[in-house]
């Protein structure tokens, strides 16, 4: 029984995770592959991007509005925080469906958000990137790794790391069933500063890594070291997180651009 | 801390309520 209850809860997790993403492994991997008939439109340059701009995320920049006239920088920075808000939004609605989630104290379910988002997001985005570039605008862009690297300092700063860790997360191969439970793992974590009710989260946590560690073994019988491994990345991406944060705080200290309220509640007093 | 994360708190409470891009 305890066996079946372990495999029910890995597939409410795995469906929540199917049902609140807009973009997933599978789907990202098709595009990057070339295996749909729709290629994505590469950005590679400040043509293309203004190509781009004009098309696929016509809406998120606002052709007509406040950041038609502002350097390239600035409106990619505002895209990618568009692009956070909605995951985190989906995030969100996916830690909801997380058995037992919904039950925790309100404020505990704040701080696992707060602390929880960022690294989720990131463990998630090495899906849409291989090395040469990311796919963006729901799959229908592809901006290359080399533009972003050709941007003015410190923009050019906020993708290479995120990049490189992709890199290395990707060559675990891991597929959305595993990254479902790895996400959910992220967000179920019992040191998250703050926590009211450590005992009751910690227990969530454990069951949750623990379907992770029997799944793993399950679905990757030819990498017996990869639940270790994947508990070396928790730890990388919190430092990666880290820093994303205090270049975020540089950007917002140096530069003129404003930051989405939400992501400004997020970065506050995080560490 | 529910008071310093309003919009997450909304977010957590309403999943009808859109956030503003």
């Amino acid at each position: 029984p305890q066996l079946a209850d372990q495999k029910t809860l890995a597939r409410q997790i795995y469906e929540a995770y199917l049902k609140n993403f807009s973009m997933n492994k599978a789907k990202a991997r098709t595009i990057l592959t070339g295996k749909t008939s729709n290629p994505p439109f590469v950005i590679h340059d400040m043509e293309t991007l203004q190509l781009a701009e004009q098309t696929l995320v016509a809406k998120m920049v606002g052709s007509a509005g406040a950041l038609k006239d502002r350097e390239a920088e600035v409106r990619i920075f505002h895209c990618c925080q568009c692009t956070s808000v909605e995951t985190v939004t989906e995030l969100t609605e996916f830690a909801k469906s997380v058995p037992g989630f919904s039950s925790l104290d309100l404020n505990d379910q704040v701080t696992l958000l707060k602390y929880g988002v960022y690294e989720a997001l990131f463990a998630m985005l090495a899906s849409s990137m291989n090395k040469d570039g990311l796919l963006v605008a729901y799959g229908s862009g592809f901006i290359t790794r080399e533009f972003l690297k050709s941007l003015r300092r410190p923009f050019s700063d906020m993708m290479e790391p995120k990049f490189q860790f992709a890199m290395k997360f990707n060559a675990l191969e891991l597929d959305d069933s595993d990254l479902a439970l790895f996400v959910a793992a992220i967000i179920c974590c019992g040191d998250r500063p703050g926590l009211v009710n450590v005992s009751h989260i910690e227990v969530m946590q454990e069951s949750i890594v623990h379907i992770l560690q029997l799944h793993l073994l399950a679905n990757h019988p030819d990498d017996a070291f990869l639940f270790p491994k994947l508990l070396q990345k928790l730890a990388d991406l919190r430092q990666l997180v880290t820093e994303h944060a205090q270049l975020v705080q540089e950007i917002k200290k140096t530069e003129d651009t404003s930051l989405h309220p939400l992501l400004q509640e997020i970065y506050r007093d995080m560490y | 801390l529910k008071e310093k994360h309003k919009i997450l708190h909304r977010l957590l409470q309403n999943s009808t309520s859109p956030v503003e891009l």
